[in-house]
C-alpha cells in the first residue's frame, strides 16, 4: 500500500477470492449516506474498474466455466 | 473463501459540499470471515478507504482475485497535502490536469495548488475581465480554462476529495495580465524616459486596486475552497526603482525601502480578499518583509537555502505564530540523474528547532512541478512515481522513513500505476507484470 497506513496488520495465511462479476460496493443500512451520494456512488465505479478492470467479466455460474 | 461485497459506513451525513482543511480523512478497513467493512467519518474517509482496498487486491497469473484477511485503522499525518501545477509556463490541456487528478487521489493527495496564471501566458478566462486570456494567453482559442473548465476540474477533484487551491500571484509574475489590463504594470524608465518595458503591477494607483477588488470578487466565487493563495514571491524591484512616479510616492509615505512598498501593495490586496470572507496563502517572502497577515495566514516556503536555510524559516515562521506549507526541498520540477525520489522522501518537515506548539503549525507541504521545461508530454512521467515520495511523508507516520522498504512498495507501486494507465517513470531496472499498454 502507498502510502503506507497508520496501522496495520494481515495474515499472510488468510486469503479471500473476489469474483469480478459480482463483487461490489454496498452503503451499510445504518450509514449516514446512502444511494444518491455522488461522491461515493461515482468513486464505486470508479474503483470497480479499477480493481477488476473494464470488463466485460463472465459470470462463475455460468454453465461449463471453471472458476 | 469467496467475498463479494465491501460494505461502506459513513458516520457523518454530507455528499454535496467541497472538502476543506479540517476535513477528517481517518477510516478503518476490516476484512476478515464475518465481514468486509470500511468504516469513515466522512465521504472523504471513506474515498482514502477504497483507495487502500483497491491497493490490497491481488491478481494471479490465472486471472484469480485475492485478497488477505486485513485490518487498517489509518488517517493522515498533515492536512494539506498538496501538488502545484504550473499552467502558465506551459499550457497543460485539461485531460492532463484530469489524469493528474486521478493519481493524486492514488497517492492519497489532497490539495491541487492550480498555478494558473504567471509572466509567460493568461489562460484562465475571465468573465470580468476577458481581455486577460484574450490578449495575455498563448491563443484565446485554444490555450485557455473557459469558466466550464474551471468547473470541471473543481468538480472533478472534489469527486476525489481534492480541493483546488488557486493561486493569483502578484505584484510580480504578471507581465501576462498588462497586455489585457493596460496601465496595471509598472511602466520601467531608461533615464528620464519610458524604456517600453514593463515590471510588477503599479502599486501606487487607486485604479490598480479597484481591478484587483473586482477581479478577486469573480475569483472568489468561481473557486469554492475557503484560500486563495496570493503569490507575493520574486518581486523585481529594479523597475519600480527606475520610476519617478514611483519614487516620489515613497517619498510621499516615507518609504524607505522597496519592501514597504511591496508591503503597502499586499496588505491593502489582503484587505480586499478578506472582504470576500477568504483565507490566503502567502509565498514566504510576504513574511520575510514584514507584511502584517491576520493570524489565520498559511506562509508557503519555497526556498531552499537563501536567505536562509528552510529549516531555520520554518522556525521563524512557527515563532511568530503562523502557521506554514513546506515546499522548499520538494521542486520536482528539479531533476538529476539516479534515484532522486530518495531525497524528497527522506525530507523531515518537523526537523527544525521550535517547541510543539511551533511544531503544530506545520500543515503539511505541497510538490511543486514548475513548468518551465514540463509540458504535456512529460508532465507524468515527472511526477510520477516521485511525488508519491511526498505523499508518503505527508501521509504516513512520521517513523516510515526506511528507503529500502519504500524502494519496494514505490517500485511495486509504480507498477500498479502504469496497470491503471499512467505512464509512471521507473525507479531503477526491473520489470512489471503489466507493462504500460496504451
Amino acid at each position: 500500500v502507498w502510502p503506507w497506513p497508520q496501522n496495520i496488520s494481515v495474515s499472510p495465511n488468510r486469503t479471500f477470492a473476489l469474483q469480478p462479476s459480482l463483487f461490489h460496493f454496498q452503503y451499510s443500512a445504518s450509514s449516514a449516506v446512502q444511494p444518491g451520494c455522488s461522491v461515493l456512488d461515482q468513486a464505486f465505479v470508479r474503483y470497480l474498474r479499477i480493481i477488476f478492470g473494464p470488463g466485460p467479466w463472465l459470470s462463475p455460474d455460468r454453465p461449463g466455466l471453471k472458476q | 473463501t469467496v467475498k463479494n461485497s465491501l460494505e461502506v459506513f459513513v458516520a457523518v451525513p454530507g455528499c454535496d459540499q467541497f472538502p476543506e482543511m479540517n476535513s477528517v480523512e481517518n477510516y478503518t478497513l476490516t476484512l476478515n470471515d464475518d465481514h468486509f467493512i470500511l468504516k469513515a467519518d466522512t465521504v472523504w474517509g471513506a474515498l482514502r478507504g477504497l483507495e487502500t482496498f483497491s491497493q490490497l487486491i491481488w491478481r494471479s497469473a490465472e486471472g484469480m482475485f485475492s485478497v488477505k484477511w486485513t485490518e487498517i485503522v489509518d488517517f493522515p499525518r498533515f492536512p494539506h497535502r498538496g501538488l502545484l501545477l504550473d499552467t502558465s509556463r506551459h499550457y497543460l490541456p485539461l485531460q492532463a490536469i484530469l489524469e493528474t487528478l486521478d493519481v493524486m487521489a492514488y497517492n492519497k493527495f489532497n490539495v491541487f495548488h492550480w498555478h494558473i496564471v504567471d509572466d509567460p501566458s493568461f489562460p484562465y478566462d475571465s468573465v470580468t475581465f476577458p481581455e486577460l486570456s484574450r490578449k495575455g494567453s498563448y491563443n484565446p482559442v485554444t490555450h485557455i480554462y473557459t469558466m466550464g473548465d474551471v468547473k470541471t476540474v473543481i468538480e472533478y477533484a472534489r469527486l476525489r476529495g481534492i480541493r483546488v487551491l488557486a493561486e493569483f500571484d502578484t505584484p510580480g509574475h504578471t507581465l501576462s495580465w498588462g497586455k489585457g489590463i493596460p496601465g496595471l504594470l509598472t511602466p520601467c524608465y531608461s533615464g528620464t524616459t519610458p524604456s517600453g518595458s514593463y515590471g510588477p503591477v503599479n502599486p501606487i494607483l487607486n485604479r490598480t486596486y479597484e481591478f484587483m477588488a473586482s477581479f478577486f470578487q469573480e475569483i472568489s466565487s468561481v473557486f469554492p475552497d475557503f484560500y486563495l493563495h496570493l503569490g507575493g514571491d520574486e518581486v523585481d524591484f529594479s523597475c519600480w526603482q527606475s520610476n519617478p512616479d514611483i519614487q516620489a510616492f515613497m517619498k510621499e509615505k516615507g518609504f524607505e525601502s522597496y519592501e514597504k512598498l511591496e508591503s503597502f501593495y499586499i496588505q491593502k490586496l489582503l484587505n480586499i480578499v478578506s472582504s470576500y470572507k477568504k483565507g490566503y496563502l502567502v509565498w514566504q517572502e510576504v513574511f520575510d518583509n514584514g507584511v502584517k497577515l491576520s493570524p489565520d495566514t498559511v506562509v508557503h516556503v519555497w526556498r531552499e537555502t537563501k536567505p536562509l536555510p528552510y529549516t531555520m524559516e520554518m522556525q521563524n515562521i512557527t515563532k511568530a505564530g503562523y502557521r506554514v506549507l513546506l515546499s522548499a526541498p520538494w521542486y520536482l520540477n528539479h531533476i538529476s540523474y539516479g534515484q532522486d525520489w530518495q531525497q524528497a522522501y527522506q525530507v523531515e518537515p518537523l526537523d527544525f528547532e521550535g517547541s510543539p506548539a511551533q511544531k503544530s503549525l506545520v500543515i503539511g507541504g505541497e510538490a511543486c512541478m514548475w513548468g518551465e521545461y514540463v509540458d504535456v508530454t512529460n508532465l507524468t512521467p515527472r511526477l510520477w512515481p516521485r511525488a508519491g515520495a511526498v505523499a508518503e511523508r505527508l501521509w504516513s507516520s512520521q517513523s516510515v522513513r526506511d528507503v529500502d522498504l519504500a524502494y519496494e512498495r514505490l517500485a511495486y507501486f509504480r507498477c500498479e500505476l502504469l496497470r491503471r494507465g499512467v505512464q509512471a517513470q521507473p525507479l531503477y531496472v526491473g520489470y512489471c507484470e503489466h507493462e504500460y499498454f496504451q
